[in-house]
């Protein structure tokens, strides 16, 4: 859950930029 | 869970609108035909979220929680409006609703009858029973429901101290600081978002 | 130099130094202070120190530490590797600011701007050259932004050292360029070594110097724009120049606190006082407020 908000839906390459970390 | 349940009765899971026993208002609620189970729904709705979902990102921050219900809080809210007419009445003729027809699908769970006596004085008149609302036996059945709430806040370690503290700075040591009757207060209130409000009032005192 | 600290983990900020020589905590000393890598939109910024004893400026003019902008890479290689081979009297510290950290100090809610930052660091090294035990009596440092008020808050914080702020400082003060060819030398290394944290598939490293109006940098960055997720953290996302790439080939972001025209939910302040046109839902308990849970 991102805290901006993007307002379209579309494929983001999420694996190679966000890497969650507590 | 879900998924499974809805492959194995037809129409298995539907969301449907009822009456929310509180404000009289419709509310979405799910319902598990297989497991006979019923579920309220309620929103997580910031403003300004988006999601990252697998290889994508998808606008618009809500998220549906769905929490197993105990449907008696929907049945009581139409005992209480069959009240008025100081009688006993079959099941099918104090659970009817033209603004939400659907809520005969109540009729169909199993435990009603373990259930409604909890709520109401029962009579049966030639193998078929019929129901009044029992206030006191609904406020004792309500105590109960207090009880097990307040066990579940301490064990969740909910913060409940009156002065305002944001959740998000939790002390540790905030349990001691919570005095019972915060707890009490507490569970009150958050029952009484499942009940109409002179009921509330009445379980205040009671 | 072994930047294999960077390597790791280039996201923040690292520290690297020589060992102190020993004459250094005896004899007083000058020390310059540069940076590198102020202007690229591209890779870390580097600042550096150097000092040596009083006694020990003409070895290091021998050097030929000349004005550092006049070197070639691999002259300031070679020059280093001398420096280093003279760390019996030579000693260097550097503080290497990814861009990552460049960019979100600059972007951050409270704003802290290059200038500050960059004041901020040369201040920690010739501290921390201070801390080391080296008897540091001269400062030489070449000018960030405006040299009486750098000169001024220097000199505040370092009262018994007489300090001097210059432009082109390190054409004018060997121990200054000496420093100048730390930061370059690192700046370079780290931007050749550079380690993607994305896990970019077709990455070329074909990035130019990484100075905004290089031809090949830009050219770059236009290729690996992502509308969702910018740049690579190789980037200053601060750097105009990336604003504007982001502006026209990136998705638009919405924060909260962005003033957004529609503050509803505020009725008109008349609204409060006639209460009962306005029929005050009842709020859902404080359990669930907590947690912006609503009825649906």
């Amino acid at each position: 859950l991102l805290p901006c908000e993007i307002p379209v839906n579309r494929p983001a390459p999420v694996g190679c930029f966000f890497t969650p970390a507590i | 869970y879900f998924k499974d349940a809805s492959k194995k009765v037809k129409n298995g899971l539907t969301f449907v609108k009822l009456v929310n026993p509180c404000t009289g208002e419709g509310a979405i609620y799910l319902f598990n035909m297989y497991l006979q189970q019923l579920f309220e729904i309620k929103v997580f709705k910031e403003k300004h979220h988006s999601w990252f979902i697998n290889q994508s990102v998808q606008s618009g921050g809500l998220l549906h929680f769905a929490t197993p219900m105990d449907p008696l809080f929907l049945l009581l809210h139409y005992f209480i409006k069959a009240d008025k007419e100081e009688k006993f009445q079959p099941l099918d003729q104090v659970v009817m609703d033209d603004i939400f027809p659907n809520c005969i699908l109540l009729l169909k769970l199993r435990e009603l009858e373990k259930l409604l006596p909890h709520v109401t004085e029962e009579k049966e008149i030639g193998n078929k029973k019929y129901y009044k609302y029992s206030k006191e036996k609904t406020l004792k059945w309500l105590e109960k429901k207090v009880n097990q709430t307040m066990a579940a806040l301490k064990s969740n370690k909910v913060n409940v101290s009156a002065h305002v503290q944001s959740t998000a700075f939790f002390s540790s040591c905030q349990a001691s600081s919570d005095k019972e009757d915060d707890y009490i207060r507490y569970a009150h209130g958050l029952i009484s978002d499942y009940i109409p409000k002179e009921l509330s009032d009445d379980l205040s005192k009671y | 130099m072994d930047l294999n600290m960077l390597e790791r983990n280039n996201t923040g900020r690292c520290r690297l130094n020589s060992p102190v020589p020993a004459v250094c905590r005896k004899e007083p000393c000058v020390l310059g202070v540069d940076e590198a890598g102020r202007g690229p939109v591209l890779g870390p910024m580097v600042y550096a120190i150097c000092y040596c004893p009083l006694s020990r400026l003409a070895d290091l003019e021998a050097l030929k530490v000349a004005d550092s902008k006049t070197l070639s890479e691999n002259e300031r290689e070679r020059l280093f590797a001398k420096m280093e081979e003279d760390r019996d009297f030579v000693g260097w510290a550097l503080d290497v600011l990814s861009p990552n950290l460049i960019s979100t100090s600059m972007l951050g809610r409270v704003k802290y701007n290059l200038n500050s930052l960059s004041h901020d660091t040369a201040t920690g090294l010739v501290q921390y050259a201070l801390d080391q035990g080296v008897k540091v009596t001269q400062v030489f440092v070449d000018t960030v932004g405006m040299p009486e008020k750098y000169q001024e808050r220097l000199q505040q914080h370092f009262p018994g050292i007489e300090v001097t702020v210059k432009a082109k400082a390190d054409a004018l003060y060997p121990v200054v360029s000496a420093a100048s060819i730390c930061a370059k030398v690192a700046r370079d290394q780290a931007v050749k070594n550079w380690q993607f944290v994305e896990k970019l598939q077709d990455l070329d490293t074909d990035y130019g110097s990484g100075y905004p109006n290089d031809p090949k940098t830009k050219a770059w960055l236009k290729k690996h724009v992502e509308p969702v997720f910018g740049f690579p953290q190789f980037v200053r996302f601060s750097w105009r120049t990336a604003q504007s790439i982001l502006e026209k080939e990136a998705e638009d972001v919405m924060w909260e606190d962005l003033p957004t025209g529609d503050q509803e939910g505020l009725g008109r302040i008349t609204s409060y006082f006639n209460e009962g046109s306005r029929t005050r839902p009842r709020l859902p308990h404080r359990f669930f407020q907590e947690r912006g849970l609503e009825q649906t």
